[in-house]
């Protein structure tokens, strides 16, 4: 039996968002220690990784390692039916070949089921070895989200070079180009404000657009992105999801250009 | 896309 109930059910509407455009399937990986996604979108450029942890439901029952295959275009029609402050429970039987959502309004007058088909993905998983950063930045997401959405109408690709003094995000393409220098910030009021940049060794790779915007559908969950880049290895992108866990993307980075 | 590298090529099969 596994049963996963979540009081702030807009969470798991706002993570289909962030992953709906970039995945068409994924399976759901329920553990004893909570739920794990990892899938590679469908030209395998980039990969999603999320982790929700036990302890950030309000009831969280694994009698059984469990994978779950869903259909995130279904899954996605199915979280709609749910209202923003529905409280959101996932259950299925050991072996079963459906999920079940349940959404309770806050004063439980309203309670809807919807049961949706699994599906047997056969999905590689790949071993994401931990690496140190030669750079880590932490920057407000909606600024991130900015960013790519105002670079992303010069070209189809953003160079971001990270050195001591800050960030720089660029693009170039038929029209000009673009430069966005981001500081470190010296003081903020709020810590969701600021810039910050740890930086081991300078440098600059250069990623797609295109990658960089479906990431940024995950703004909603959380004020912060990080950044995180060594030369030639992947771009990490992650967003705190409460304190319930993390979504990350990793992006390969484009090379010749 | 010219360029781009895949994802797969930098983590190994699980």
């Amino acid at each position: 039996m596994f049963e996963a109930r979540l009081v702030q059910g807009a969470l798991l509407k706002k993570v289909m968002e962030a992953i709906k455009e970039l995945l068409n399937e994924a399976s759901f990986d329920c553990a004893h220690s909570g739920i794990l996604l990892q899938a590679m979108d469908n030209s395998h450029v980039s990969l999603v990784s999320l982790n929700l942890r036990r302890e950030g439901f309000d009831k969280y029952r694994c009698d059984r390692n469990l994978v779950m295959g869903m259909n995130l275009s279904s899954m996605s029609k199915i979280l709609k039916c749910a209202s923003n402050d529905d409280i959101i429970t996932m259950k299925a039987q050991d072996n079963a070949d459906t999920v079940t959502f349940v959404f309770e309004s806050p004063k439980q007058e309203k309670i809807s089921d919807y049961e949706m088909k699994l599906t047997n993905l056969d999905q590689d998983h790949l071993g994401i070895p931990e690496t140190e950063y030669s750079c880590v930045i932490k920057l407000p997401s909606a600024e991130f989200a900015r960013i790519c959405r105002d670079l992303s109408q010069f070209g189809e690709s953003i160079v971001i070079s990270c050195t001591k003094e800050g960030v720089k995000f660029s693009a170039a393409g038929d029209i000009g180009t673009a430069n966005i220098k981001l500081a470190q910030t010296a003081t903020v009021d709020k810590e969701e404000d600021a810039v910050m940049v740890d930086m081991q060794e300078p440098v600059t790779l250069t990623f797609a657009c295109k990658y960089l915007n479906m990431f940024t559908k995950a703004t909603p969950l959380s004020p912060q992105v990080c950044l995180s880049m060594s030369p030639d290895v992947p771009l990490v992108v992650e967003y705190k999801i409460e304190d319930i866990g993390h979504i990350r993307y990793y992006l390969a980075p484009r090379i010749g250009d | 896309m010219a360029g781009q590298s895949k994802i797969s090529s930098f983590f190994s099969s699980k």
